[in-house]
């Protein structure tokens, strides 16, 4: 997938790195230290729809789609995560028991254009 | 960088940086907290000693795998003064309603102490809420060990289960046996209650499947 450099207008993935010493939450997560927060942003112009930033199939369905109708379709196609991985956190809760836990689709790995 | 550059997403001016990173500072908070379903960060009001956390986690990497979008907790026992020794110890754990809920493997860790002189018989009892002013109490696990350190005691998840209450209290019954099965003298101390070696629950909760609501209801 493309990662967003200043001058990328297109679809891609922002990546982002959170620390929790940063947001004053290393005294309740203990683990890990911090986290990708990634995000998608970017254009996705007509011939781009469909492509989302990992497999092109769908891509080219779509494509073929928009040439055999008309050209310029009225709805617009937006970036948007298409792969996302879990997050896995050890936390103290309000007990002060331990909790290990897997968050699911926590981190943006891809992103692309619906 | 003001009204210069334009945001390739919307188009409207892109904030200068100390504002999107304060702004994705608090994106990322929203979303922890949502994700772990909380409504706001935890107060820590007595957090487990440093010592005793990391020995606990060491003890659980070995092997340990969490149940598939499940949670493992472990809760760190506080026992109450009116124990006279540490044989007849209550074990006080605070877990929170979903934990006692969804429960689904729970083992007690106990550290022996290396003064064992023979074999430690123990049973472990769940104290439960007064019913007609008497305490209600169950026979949880009985387990005899002989080597002194730690030890995983499996408990039966059913036994630990669903009271409304999330203060789960556990006592112990430990006597000494000799090799023929007769009960011995025993010194004061045989179990470490307090301190690093306190024992801990070692619990792994289920997800909330759709509809177990709807189980416990019926």
């Amino acid at each position: 997938t493309l990662t967003c450099e200043p001058e990328t207008p297109l679809c891609c993935r922002r990546d982002y790195y959170v620390d929790f010493q940063e947001l004053g939450w290393q005294d309740w997560i203990l683990q890990p230290e911090g986290y990708q927060l990634n995000y998608c942003s970017g254009q996705c112009p007509p011939h781009l729809a469909g492509s989302p930033g990992i497999a092109a199939s769908f891509h080219s369905a779509v494509f073929s789609l928009l040439k055999a109708n008309n050209p310029w379709p009225l709805g617009t196609s937006c970036c948007v995560p298409t792969a996302r991985s879990p997050l896995s956190l050890l936390y103290l809760d309000r007990n002060g028991n331990v909790v290990k836990t897997d968050v699911p689709d926590m981190v943006v790995e891809a992103c692309g254009c619906s | 960088q003001g009204a210069r550059s334009v945001c390739p997403s919307c188009g409207g001016p892109t904030l200068a940086p100390q504002a999107e990173r304060a702004l994705v500072l608090e994106l990322a908070k929203q979303q922890i907290l949502e994700r772990l379903h909380l409504t706001s960060r935890p107060r820590i009001t007595n957090p487990p000693p440093q010592a005793a956390l990391t020995r606990a986690l060491r003890r659980l990497q070995q092997g340990s795998v969490a149940p598939a979008n499940g949670e493992e907790v472990i809760s760190f026992a506080t026992t109450t003064d009116s124990s006279t020794s540490t044989c007849s110890s209550m074990l006080i754990f605070q877990l929170s309603t979903a934990q006692s809920h969804h429960l689904h493997h729970a083992r007690l860790w106990l550290h022996v102490l290396p003064t064992l002189p023979g074999t430690l018989y123990l049973r472990i009892f769940r104290w439960g809420p007064r019913r007609r002013h008497r305490v209600s109490r169950a026979l949880l696990a009985e387990h005899q060990m002989t080597t002194p350190g730690w030890h995983a005691l499996t408990l039966p998840s059913s036994g630990l289960r669903g009271e409304e209450s999330r203060v789960l209290k556990l006592q112990l019954h430990c006597r000494l046996l000799e090799g023929n099965g007769t009960t011995i003298p025993q010194p004061r101390r045989l179990l470490d209650t307090a301190g690093d070696q306190r024992p801990f629950l070692e619990l792994k909760i289920q997800p909330n499947e759709p509809g177990t609501g709807r189980a416990r209801r019926r």
